[in-house]
């Protein structure tokens, strides 16, 4: 649902206060950003003002700020929320001084919130597409990626048009990763069934070897509830996947989150002091599944749902050849691939020898 | 359908419904209305709209899996209606 928008394309912005929570320069940065992925795909053009009456007027309050008609809530629950275009508190975005605002995964990123913000500034209601950024619920996105949705992109240009100079005319679509791209890395690689799916960020390729099909798709297509740019995820013995992310993780069976999940990964034995796990790969031929942190492995009995004991292991004694840190492994017809940075080793995990070193995305058909 | 007290686990979340549901599925006045309003939307007409929204079993009640999704931070403008 789109309002009537702003008459027109120059706009101004003004910051007038600040939030302790981070660097002015910071904060800057951030609104300039989130400002940028609205001009990416309009013909609109935001300028700062740092005096007067602009436009979009930026503020941090909390509880009843101002004379503005809405009220915060303290931590959590409300984080901002902004009025659709016009004058007086028309375009204006505020932002709850109660929510710890930063750059990054902790707290509330001010960039993804701000942009969110922005578009009701320029006059988008909420979309209930889970991957919009208008959707109203936040959802943390790594700041690297271009946050907007086909969805979003439709709704802003409906009111304001296609960014003149854009290319091919053709709406700007998220960019999604190149499957060639000789730079590409994956986050994370699991077996399903017959397939094999090599995630990054926030896109999963579904790859058939036996008929060389590959298929792009979002992660939240299957799997709304889980975030973005997983860090490992295997295939269990039980026709489950378990995606890890931090210290945390999930069971999927079929398109289901198990009840109960995320859980921490400490529940699966690991100590403490294990923030996160790098990969992992369940052997299909011993029930074993082993879990890469650093240069170290540990091995899980799926059958009797232990750790095992004498782990950690220094990932090299026992995967010769292997000696970085692994990004991304996974089972094919009995050999694992290993993955760290452009490289890709076959192993035979019977000899416990390195077969072949192979070119990154041989299992693209590049 | 009314909503029946016996659905709500405590007082609590009793509050958090009905806040929610007046901050952000409201159907804001008709700034044309002569007179008053007489069929309000009720609390469970309320609750299947942001159901139906966030993709939830529209089921008119508060159970576990809706008061989960209102517990979510979020963005403070109205889910419906002219958000202005």
């Amino acid at each position: 649902v789109t309002l009537p928008g702003w008459k027109k394309t120059k706009l101004t912005y003004r910051i007038v206060n600040y939030t302790p929570d981070m660097s002015k320069e910071d904060v800057d940065n951030a609104i300039q950003k989130a400002l940028k992925v609205w001009s990416t795909v309009t013909p609109l053009i935001f300028t700062r003002i740092h005096e007067g009456i602009a436009d979009i007027m930026i503020a941090f309050g909390t509880k009843a700020h101002g004379h503005c008609p809405r009220y915060f809530d303290g931590p959590l629950g409300v984080l901002a929320h902004a009025f659709p275009p016009g004058n007086g508190f028309g375009g204006d975005a505020h932002f709850d001084e109660d929510e710890d605002w930063t750059t990054g995964s902790a707290g509330f990123n001010l960039f993804l919130v701000a942009a969110h913000e922005f578009g009701h500034a320029l006059g988008l209601s909420h979309s209930n597409d889970q991957r919009a950024l208008m959707f109203p619920n936040y959802a943390y996105v790594s700041p690297s990626e271009f946050p907007l949705s086909p969805d979003d992109i439709s709704g802003v240009q409906s009111i304001y048009g296609s960014q003149p100079n854009a290319p091919d005319k053709r709406p700007a679509t998220p960019t999604s990763p190149k499957t060639c791209d000789s730079q590409m890395s994956f986050d994370a690689i699991t077996t399903l069934r017959r397939e094999v799916i090599f995630l990054k960020g926030r896109h999963l390729w579904r790859v058939y070897p036996d008929n060389s099909q590959v298929e792009l798709e979002l992660i939240s297509t299957f799997w709304p509830n889980l975030p973005s740019s997983i860090q490992a995820a295997y295939e269990n013995t039980k026709d489950q996947i378990l995606f890890f992310k931090g210290n945390k993780f999930w069971v999927i069976s079929g398109y289901q989150v198990l009840p109960g999940y995320p859980k921490n990964i400490s529940t699966l034995g690991f100590p403490k002091g294990v923030k996160k796990i790098d990969a992992a790969v369940c052997n299909k031929n011993t029930g074993k599944t082993d879990f890469f942190v650093g240069d170290k492995y540990w091995r899980y009995d799926e059958n009797s749902q232990s750790m095992e004991t004498g782990y950690p292991r220094r990932t090299v004694d026992d995967f010769p050849g292997i000696r970085q840190k692994v990004d991304a492994v996974f089972q094919q017809k009995g050999f694992f691939y290993f993955f760290h940075g452009s490289k890709q080793w076959e192993f035979d995990p019977t000899t416990k020898k390195v077969i072949r070193e192979i070119k990154r995305n041989s299992w693209f058909n590049c | 359908l009314p909503v029946h007290p016996e659905n709500y686990n405590n007082e609590e979340d009793e509050k958090l419904v009905e806040d929610y549901l007046n901050k952000f599925y409201a159907v804001e006045p008709d700034p044309n209305q002569l007179g008053w309003k007489i069929n309000a939307e009720s609390t469970a007409e309320k609750l299947q709209k942001m159901q139906k929204f966030f993709g939830l079993k529209v089921t008119g009640k508060p159970d576990s899996e809706t008061l989960e999704m209102m517990k979510k931070p979020r963005c403070g403008v109205p889910d419906v209606g002219l958000y202005g």
